[in-house]
């Protein structure tokens, strides 16, 4: 552990708590694409099929609790504010997304078996996930500031893995290239995102799209 | 140095 990758963790949780937060304070699921959300459920559910195997306490927790709240969040925008969710505005196809994801992971991965390929198509998943509410945001040209905050907290934990990789590199020698390029790539979709978010809702104005 | 097959990031 060292303090890029525990503080890329925390903002992890504190993205799904914003997310949360969001959803139960206006009672309304409105400018959060369920498409993303259900994508997230697929990346915990397939990656963490390793749940049982200990790594530390730490690693379970935070298995079971990204898993446990991405499915909650499920049932919030499926079943519990059902209504406020808009399907119109999110129409992102990701049965795409799906089975790129899938069709690499077959091909590029460290070992050929099942429990790896799942890990490698979760990895390539969760680079893209977000598209489904990027798409949505430029859709609608505006989002709530607590969204973006979500969005913001959501992007900085992938760039602080960046930084966690380079650590990790120079002080163990680690590498993943596999988890790198990924994690390059949903780093680079935020771009856009993170330069409104600064011009914008640093500065106290409404996130708007030029 | 550890093994990417470890997978011990979340």
């Amino acid at each position: 552990m060292n303090f890029f990758r525990l503080t890329a963790d925390l903002m992890h949780l504190l993205s799904i708590f914003v997310l949360l937060l969001k959803i139960q304070k206006t009672r309304s699921c409105s400018g959060i694409s369920f498409k993303t959300q259900l994508l997230y459920a697929v990346v915990f559910v397939t990656r963490y099929l390793d749940l049982l195997k200990w790594i530390s306490l730490y690693n379970t927790l935070m298995k079971i609790f990204f898993i446990a709240s991405s499915i909650y969040i499920l049932y919030l925008m499926k079943i519990k504010f059902r209504a406020t969710y808009d399907p119109s505005q999110d129409t992102f196809r990701i049965e795409f997304l799906l089975g790129a994801c899938l069709l690499l992971a077959l091909v590029f991965n460290y070992t050929f078996t099942f429990i790896e390929v799942l890990w490698t198509f979760s990895i390539y998943l969760e680079a893209v996930a977000i598209l489904p509410q990027l798409f949505m945001l430029s859709r609608t040209g505006e989002a709530e500031t607590i969204t973006t905050h979500y969005l913001f907290a959501l992007g900085a934990y992938r760039g602080l893995y960046l930084l966690n990789w380079i650590w990790r590199f120079y002080t163990e020698h680690h590498i993943d290239w596999i988890v790198w390029v990924a994690g390059a790539i949903q780093t680079a979709l935020y771009s856009d995102f993170f330069y409104i978010y600064y011009k914008k809702v640093l500065h106290g104005q409404k996130f708007e799209l030029p | 140095s550890s093994s990417p097959k470890t997978h011990d990031e979340l």
